[in-house]
C-alpha cells in the first residue's frame, strides 16, 4: 500500500528527507 | 571454432552508400517508434486515456484477476486462527517482515483472531512521538518519491522519467462541487476581527469556536444545512447513471460524522489560523494555489511488516473524498519503477481539503494483498467491493460539509489517527 501526499506550501517549504528513507508516523517530513 | 577464430584473416572493406543509408533510416525509424509510444493518448474532451503500459511482465501480471486474488486473500486471513498456534504464527510473521512486537497493543499475540486482525494492530500510546514541524510522515514506511509538480504541466512523477496527470489521481475539479460552493457563500461569512464570527447567518463567538467558557456552537445553535442534505446538488448527475467518460462524478453525498466537538475543531482552527471556511481569500484546490505557493508531493510505501494505520500529517481540513474503484496492483518499488499511471490505475481513496497554506490532498493507494482502505470519519466507505471496475478515472464523491459547521469539513490534529488499510 502507499499513501500519495499532495499539497500547496510557500515558497520558503523544503522536505527533509531523501528517497529511500525510513519513516514513521509522526516523524518530520518538511517545515518552514 | 578457436582455430577459425585465431587464425582467419580480417579483411575491411567499405560498404556500399545504399547500406549505410539504409541504415540510418532504419535507426530514424525506430526512434520515431519510441517516441510515438511515448505521447500521450487523449480522449475528445482532451483528456489522457489511462491504459495499461510497461514491459510484458506487467501486461502479464494486468490479465490475472487481482481483485478477486485480493478479496480471497482478505477472506483466507480473516479466518480465526487456533488460540495455541497465534504466538507462533504471528512471531513468525514478524520475523519475516520485521515487525516490532514491542510496541504492539494489545501485547498478548493470541488476543488477535486472525492474521487480518495482527495486521491492521494498534500501536501503544507514545510509541511515536510527533515532531513539531507543519508536515509529519501519516504512516510508517519509506519515500519513494517527493518533490514539486509543475503547475503548467501538472503532472506528478511517479519514479524518474515516469509521470501521471494529478487531475487523474486526484479528479477534475468541477463547478458545484463543494470547495466552489464553500468560495461561492464566502460573502455570506464574515469574520470580525477575530472575536466572533457569523457563519451563514449564525453568530459564533470566539470562546465558541476556541471551546472557552461558552456553550458549543452544536449546543447553541444548529447549521442553516440541515444534516444528510446536499447542500448544493445542481450538479450532481443521477447516482444510478452509469459513468459516461473520465473524471465523471457517479455519486455524491453528504456524510454524517460520528461525533465532533467544538474544541476538537477550534484545535485545528487555532493551528490553521482560526478563520478557515469562514474568510477565505482564495478557493482551495490543486488548481487554485495562492501566488507564491508551490505544489509539493511525496509518496510513502508501506511494506507488508509496516504498522498499517495511517494518520493526518498535519493539521487539515478534510472536505471531500473520491472514492476511485480501479485495479489492484502492487505498488512495489518494483512495480512503482515498471506500470506506469499505477498510482492512477489502482483502486484508491482522495481525501481533499485545505491546510493553513491552501489545498492539502492525501491518497491511500491500495494494492493486492491490501485492497481495503478505511478511513475511520467515514463509515459508509467500501472498498475492494465484488464486481467489475468502472473505468479509470470515475469516482465517487462525499462531502463532510456537515461534518464542523464551523469549518466546513472533518478537522484532523497532527498524527490523528485516520484510517488504515487492511488484508484484501
Amino acid at each position: 500500500s502507499t499513501i500519495v501526499l499532495v499539497f500547496e506550501a510557500p515558497a520558503d517549504f523544503e522536505f527533509t528527507i531523501h528517497a529511500g528513507d525510513k519513516v514513521k508516523v509522526g516523524q518530520c517530513l518538511g517545515d518552514i | 571454432v578457436i582455430t577459425a577464430w585465431t587464425s582467419t584473416p580480417t579483411k575491411w572493406y567499405p560498404l556500399p552508400l545504399a547500406v549505410g543509408a539504409l541504415l540510418l533510416v532504419a535507426i530514424q525509424y525506430r526512434r520515431k517508434v519510441r517516441n510515438s509510444a511515448k505521447e500521450v493518448e487523449v480522449d475528445e474532451e482532451g483528456r489522457e486515456v489511462i491504459k495499461l503500459k510497461g514491459p510484458w511482465h506487467v501486461h502479464v501480471i494486468g490479465a490475472l484477476p487481482l481483485r478477486n486474488m485480493s478479496r480471497l486473500w482478505g477472506y483466507v486471513n480473516s479466518l480465526e486462527l487456533p488460540v495455541w498456534f497465534r504466538p507462533y504464527g504471528y512471531r513468525l510473521y514478524a520475523y519475516a517482515f520485521g515487525c516490532n512486537l514491542d510496541e504492539i497493543e494489545p501485547s498478548d499475540l493470541r488476543s488477535y483472531p486472525s492474521l487480518g486482525a495482527f495486521f491492521y494492530r494498534k500501536l501503544k500510546d507514545g510509541a511515536r512521538p510527533v515532531d513539531p514541524a507543519v508536515l509529519v510522515s501519516p504512516a510508517d514506511g519509506t519515500i519513494l518519491h517527493f518533490g514539486t509538480i509543475d503547475q503548467d504541466y501538472m503532472r506528478v512523477e511517479q519514479v524518474k522519467g515516469i509521470t501521471y496527470h494529478l487531475d487523474a489521481l486526484l479528479g477534475v475539479e468541477r463547478p458545484g462541487s463543494p470547495v466552489a460552493m464553500v468560495e461561492h457563500n464566502r460573502d455570506a461569512s464574515t469574520v470580525d476581527d477575530q472575536e466572533f464570527a457569523i457563519v451563514n447567518g449564525i453568530e459564533y463567538t470566539l470562546e465558541q469556536l476556541i471551546g472557552g467558557s461558552g456553550t458549543s456552537s452544536e449546543e447553541s445553535s444548529t447549521p442553516s444545512t440541515p444534516p444528510n442534505e446536499v447542500a448544493d446538488d445542481s450538479d450532481h448527475p443521477d447516482p444510478h447513471a452509469p459513468p459516461k467518460k473520465f473524471g465523471q462524478r457517479i455519486d455524491a453525498s453528504v456524510v454524517e460524522p460520528e461525533r465532533n466537538t467544538t474544541a476538537h475543531d477550534a484545535s485545528v482552527a487555532l493551528e490553521m489560523g482560526v478563520k478557515p471556511a469562514l474568510e477565505r481569500k482564495y478557493s482551495t484546490g490543486a488548481r487554485n494555489v495562492r501566488p507564491g505557493n508551490t505544489l509539493h508531493f511525496a509518496v510513502i510505501y508501506l511494506a507488508p511488516g509496516d504498522y498499517h494505520r495511517f494518520h493526518s500529517p498535519t493539521a487539515w481540513v478534510v472536505e471531500k473524498r473520491r472514492h476511485f474503484v480501479g485495479e489492484l496492483f502492487s505498488v512495489s518499488p518494483w512495480m512503482a519503477k515498471r506500470l506506469e499511471n499505477l498510482f492512477v490505475l489502482n483502486e484508491r481513496v482522495a481525501l481533499l481539503g485545505r491546510w493553513k497554506y491552501g489545498f492539502f490532498g492525501m491518497v491511500p493507494v491500495g494494492a493486492t494483498n491490501v485492497g481495503s482502505i478505511k478511513v475511520n470519519f467515514d463509515q459508509t466507505l467500501r472498498t475492494n467491493v465484488r464486481g467489475r471496475p468502472p473505468p479509470p478515472g470515475t469516482y465517487t464523491e462525499a462531502v463532510y460539509s456537515n461534518a464542523s459547521p464551523i469549518l466546513r469539513g472533518q478537522p484532523l490534529t497532527p498524527a490523528e489517527e485516520m484510517g488504515g488499510f487492511c488484508l484484501g
